[in-house]
């Protein structure tokens, strides 16, 4: 493992933080699209079903079920906690996670490694991560009093894809066997989404304003 | 091979 990957899965994990922190001491979850959490929660048990039947590292098992249980508890506070669910934006999530999820799944039945549930199911779960943020950049554009902490989450997690990019390019070099292309076109198309975000981000910052996404 | 050293990644 480099240092990349080591610094992007730290970054996703605390951007986890930062979330399950904003919905337990605020006790709201405003500004939050529970469609790209419940996309999250997918992605990760479509993905990690490997945990029953492979063994990479202790890190390894230990992350996805860190993942696994803190994603699934982000959802569990957004529809059943009473009252952090009364915080949630209904009205403004109404991001149609159909139009994501079926054609994803269609892709992974034509495109993928190997025609096995296991691996259909997994890269299923790379196509659909990559587009799952975008029920959260829409809500965000949409409620324009986006807070701190929702910005540094959203910023964490684009930062995250970042250094996954910078630990492929490493692996692309490193390890002559590491030709995923499939994970790459992913990977790149999800961090690309990001980049309005970042623009804005920083525009914002840098002149000491709140941040704030054109419509 | 090629798909095992996708699958170590998070």
């Amino acid at each position: 493992m480099n240092i990349f990957r080591l610094a992007g899965d730290m970054t996703h994990l605390m951007s986890i933080v930062v979330l399950l922190l904003k919905i337990r001491a605020t006790k709201s979850c405003r500004g939050i699209s529970l469609r790209t959490q419940e996309m999250y929660l997918l992605v990760f048990l479509c993905r990690y079903l490997d945990l029953f039947y492979s063994f990479v590292s202790l890190y390894n098992t230990v992350m996805k079920l860190i993942f696994l249980a803190s994603s699934a508890a982000i959802v569990y506070y957004m529809r059943y906690d009473r009252v952090v669910k009364q915080t949630y934006d209904r009205r403004q999530d109404t991001f149609r996670y159909l139009f994501l999820i079926v054609p994803c799944l269609i892709l992974a039945l034509l495109i993928n490694h190997a025609f096995t549930l296991t691996e259909i199911l997994w890269t299923f779960s790379i196509y659909l991560e990559a587009v799952a943020i975008l029920p959260q950049l829409v809500l965000m554009q949409r409620t324009q009093n986006i807070d701190n902490l929702t910005g540094n989450y959203v910023l964490l997690l684009g930062t995250y894809r970042g250094l996954y990019i910078l630990n492929w390019i490493f692996r692309f070099f490193t390890e002559p066997h590491y030709r995923q292309w499939l994970v790459w076109i992913s990977g790149l198309l999800q961090t690309a989404l990001y980049g309005d975000f970042f623009y804005y981000y920083f525009k914002c910052w840098k002149s000491n304003k709140k941040l704030t996404l054109p419509a | 091979a090629a798909t095992a050293a996708a699958h170590d990644e998070l």
